[in-house]
C-alpha cells in the first residue's frame, strides 16, 4: 500500500486530502504568501456540501465572494475575468448554486499543481519532513 | 448570528481533511 508520502506527490489533490499533508502544505504556503488560494480551495468545497436552503449558503457564498475575489488577492488576480464577473452576476442576483465556484477552485487548483505544489515537493518544509 | 468571518471559517474546516 502506499505510504502518505508517496499519495503527496502523485496529485495535489492527494495531498491536500491528507491532513499531515496539507497542513504541511499551508505552512510553506503561508511562507510563500499564497496561503488564500488553499482557503480559498478548501472554501469552494465546503460550499459545495451546503444546504441551498440554509440562509447561511447565501452569507457563505457573499463572505467568500468578498474575501477572495472582490478584492485584490491573490486568488483574484489568478482568475480570469470572466470567472469573477460570472460569481459577482450570481452574487448581486442572489441566485446561489452548489456549482457557483466550481470553475473558480479549477483555475486555482491549476495554477496551484503548476507552481507552488511543484515548489513544494523540492522545499526544505517537505524534504525535512520526510 | 455567526458573522460572516466566523460563516467563512466554518466553511474552511468543514472541507478540511480529518485526523487519519
Amino acid at each position: 500500500p502506499d505510504s502518505p508520502l508517496a499519495r503527496w506527490t502523485k496529485s495535489l489533490h492527494s495531498l491536500l486530502g491528507d491532513q499531515d499533508g496539507a497542513h504541511l502544505f499551508r505552512t510553506f504556503l503561508e511562507r510563500e504568501k499564497c496561503v488564500d488560494t488553499l482557503d480559498f480551495w478548501f472554501a469552494c468545497n465546503g460550499f459545495r456540501q451546503m444546504d441551498l436552503k440554509d440562509t447561511k449558503t447565501l452569507r457563505v457564498a457573499k463572505a467568500i465572494y468578498k474575501r477572495y475575489i472582490d478584492t485584490s488577492s491573490i486568488v483574484a488576480k489568478q482568475l480570469k475575468p470572466a470567472t469573477k464577473t460570472f460569481i459577482r452576476d450570481n452574487i448581486k442576483k442572489q441566485q446561489i448554486d452548489s456549482a457557483m465556484f466550481d470553475q473558480a477552485q479549477t483555475e486555482i487548483q491549476t495554477s496551484m499543481e503548476e507552481s507552488p505544489y511543484q515548489m513544494f515537493l523540492t522545499s526544505d518544509i517537505y524534504l525535512e519532513y520526510v | 448570528m455567526d458573522s460572516e468571518d466566523d460563516l467563512l471559517q466554518k466553511c474552511i474546516t468543514s472541507a478540511m481533511p480529518k485526523q487519519r
